[in-house]
């Protein structure tokens, strides 16, 4: 997966990191003290799809199957999703003032590619 | 999605130059929906009394020989001392600890209560449950290095004057001030099956006062000592079993 650097345009990771002292969270979010609201963007152009690595979902395979039939229809253009997801813990209090320990999948996006 | 084309997909259009403080507000408005879905919350707990830092800090350091690091991975040291990362668990697993506290509907100075939420009325299966007690030795008779025996039990109390019924009975050797655990696990997933919040506990240790041994309970003034309650669950419901599959 490409990192976004504003050269091209790309479909690439964007890392957006937010510090929860800065939107006032830190006084219910005990960790960690930020959170990595990673996004994908860019654009997908067609040799883009299907490239290896890159485009590893399910629905990449499905696509394929129908543009090695022919029948490749022309609303179905690629998109830049998350290809990886990652789990993120968090230790927090919640409304009774338990302190809750999760561990949330899919929460970081460490990874895009055209689908 | 963009309307630029019946085409295109939502994330293409974002590379476009836009007004970057305008687009970073609402990432950060997204970004804390997209948190708050995911803890199963509707707005964040409005947190006015918080916790004794000397409560918590002494409870995360017990039941944490792990870090919590910067990413919000956890390292847990495994039996060879080599870290592992939380992130490596299939399972979404939840771990709740909630501090006693008391009122004056209890009937004595050694009971106490919890309120166990059980996360956003999820289908949670308690795995495990333990309650923490701190006992704090006392100068005494007794020669010093001496072991002191005292015997623990755990009632279940229902609130006012009503009956009560013993959950749980434990020695416990002493040789210095420590926290012990007793285990709730039956007693925490039938309040969780029941559907109620609060468990009612009243706490009774034969022996301890001629050991010159002190349990300490709620408002004793030792706040880094207080009585609290672990509970590790896990969501039961059909998509956490399609995730696993």
């Amino acid at each position: 997966g490409l990192e976004c650097d504003g050269t091209n345009g790309l479909c690439c990771r964007q890392q957006f990191y937010i510090d929860f002292r800065l939107i006032g969270w830190n006084d219910w979010i005990i960790a960690p003290s930020g959170y990595y609201g990673n996004y994908c963007e860019g654009s997908c152009p067609a040799y883009m799809a299907g490239v290896p690595g890159s485009a590893s979902s399910f629905h990449t395979a499905v696509v394929n199957q129908y543009r090695m039939r022919g029948m490749s229809p022309g609303s179905m253009n690629s998109c830049c999703i998350p290809t990886k997801l990652s789990t993120m813990s968090m230790l927090y209090f919640d409304d009774e003032y338990n302190i809750v320990k999760r561990d949330v999948p899919n929460m970081i996006v460490e990874e895009c590619g055209c689908a | 999605h963009t309307t630029a084309s019946r085409d295109s997909c939502a994330s293409c259009g974002l590379s476009q130059p836009a007004d970057s403080g305008r687009m970073d507000a609402e990432f950060v408005e997204a970004v804390k929906r997209h948190i708050l879905t995911k803890l199963q919350m509707r707005e964040r707990p409005n947190i006015t009394q918080p916790i004794p830092k000397a409560a918590m800090v002494t409870a995360l350091r017990k039941l944490h020989a792990g870090k919590v690091r910067e990413d919000g991975r956890v390292e847990i040291p495994d039996v060879d001392g080599h870290a592992s990362h939380a992130n490596d668990v299939e399972e979404e697993t939840s771990e709740i600890i909630t501090f006693a506290e008391t009122d004056d509907l209890l009937s004595s100075k050694s009971s106490l209560f919890f309120i166990i939420s059980n996360e956003g009325n999820q289908n949670l299966y308690v795995s495990q449950a333990n309650l923490w007690l701190y006992f704090k030795l006392l100068p005494s008779l007794l020669e010093k290095g001496t072991r002191r025996k005292v015997m623990v039990k755990v009632y279940y109390q229902e609130p006012g004057l009503g009956s009560k019924w013993n959950l749980v009975e434990k020695r416990v050797e002493l040789k210095r001030s420590g926290w012990h655990t007793f285990p709730l696990t039956d007693a925490v997933q039938l309040v969780f099956s029941k559907g109620t919040r609060r468990q009612n506990l009243d706490i009774r240790c034969e022996g301890c006062e001629g050991a010159g041994v002190l349990p300490v309970l709620v408002n004793s003034g030792d706040e880094s000592h207080r009585p609290f309650l672990v509970v590790q669950a896990r969501a039961t419901d059909s998509n956490h079993r399609i995730r696993k599959r």
